[in-house]
């Protein structure tokens, strides 16, 4: 078994949790918080099959989207670039996903 | 060194961590949500020694108990039956566990 | 890769993830609760590259304090000393750190 941790926009929570949901996936969803544009998101647990990772992964990239967010100047700006009125750009991706493994599954 | 991560009912959260603590356990809790029911359940961190993992499954297994919810019709029943107000009955584990392997513990 | 999730004091909180993002690292925060002290705390999540470990973990020496908490009686005291007001006094440390093997990284 392997757990899926993923994190995603609020903006796509919902619509990705229910297409999981739909197709066969359990999921905890817990509120987050990006550590560079301090925009609350949302990081999702998934323990699933081996089998089942690739598919969980299809659901993620049809349902995530990237985005460009303006956002009044943050800390470092290495990964973006700038504008007149001092926001930068930063563009933010659909789901960053880590992929671990279980070595133990139980429900008690 | 094992990290457990446990998703429990909310009312059993309290009575768990207790007991888990008296137990000498090292516990950090997250309140999280659950995907299907989308009601508030709460996922516990307990890093361990390998062999403190049996101790604490069966504080999980004594303190957390299935339960049957009534829930307005969500997305899909797979797992479920239905009666004739449009509610189905969703059986809910007592604790959902994922048993992951620590390469490296630090106390800063 | 590996997956780093450390629990950090919330007055740390803050100055650690500036720090961690200034170092050019990437961060998610979670809001969490010590079991023990059933106080709030931070829970970070951090993918990073392997070579990476060791900078991280510099700078959440760095930047998270051990503190002494006066707590009313909490359940069990086996870590800590008793004084005559029925508080007894829990030396919470500045970082506890859990390093995991990442299987699999996308960003989708
Ligand atoms: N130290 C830094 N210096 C310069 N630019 C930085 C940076 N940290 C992040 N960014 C940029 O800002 C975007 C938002 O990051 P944030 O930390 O708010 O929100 C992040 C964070 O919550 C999470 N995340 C991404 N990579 C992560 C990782 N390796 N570990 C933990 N969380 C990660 O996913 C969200 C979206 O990340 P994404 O990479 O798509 O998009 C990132 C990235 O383009
Ligand atoms: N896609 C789906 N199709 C049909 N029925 C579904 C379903 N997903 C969940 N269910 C059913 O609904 C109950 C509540 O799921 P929920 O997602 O709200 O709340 C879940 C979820 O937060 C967590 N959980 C369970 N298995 C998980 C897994 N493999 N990965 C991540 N979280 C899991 O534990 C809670 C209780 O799970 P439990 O299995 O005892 O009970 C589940 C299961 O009986
Ligand atoms: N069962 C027990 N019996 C007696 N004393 C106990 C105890 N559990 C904790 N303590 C003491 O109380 C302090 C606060 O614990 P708390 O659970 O509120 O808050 C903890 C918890 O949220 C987290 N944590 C520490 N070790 C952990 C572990 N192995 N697994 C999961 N979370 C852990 O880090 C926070 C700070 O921990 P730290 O070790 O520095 O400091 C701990 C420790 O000195």
């Amino acid at each position: 078994m392997k757990l899926i941790v993923a994190v995603v926009q609020n903006r796509d929570a919902d619509t990705t949790v229910d297409a999981l949901i739909t197709g066969g996936y359990h999921v905890t969803r817990l509120a987050s918080t990006g550590g560079f544009l301090r925009e609350g998101n949302t990081t999702l647990l998934m323990g699933l099959e081996d089998a089942q990772v690739d598919g969980a992964l299809q659901v993620l990239q049809r349902y995530c989207h990237r985005r460009r967010h303006y956002t009044p100047m943050p800390l470092v700006g290495a990964e973006s670039g700038f504008d007149l009125h001092g926001h930068i750009e930063v563009e933010v991706g659909g789901a960053t996903v880590f992929v671990l493994h279980i070595e133990h599954f139980e429900q008690v």
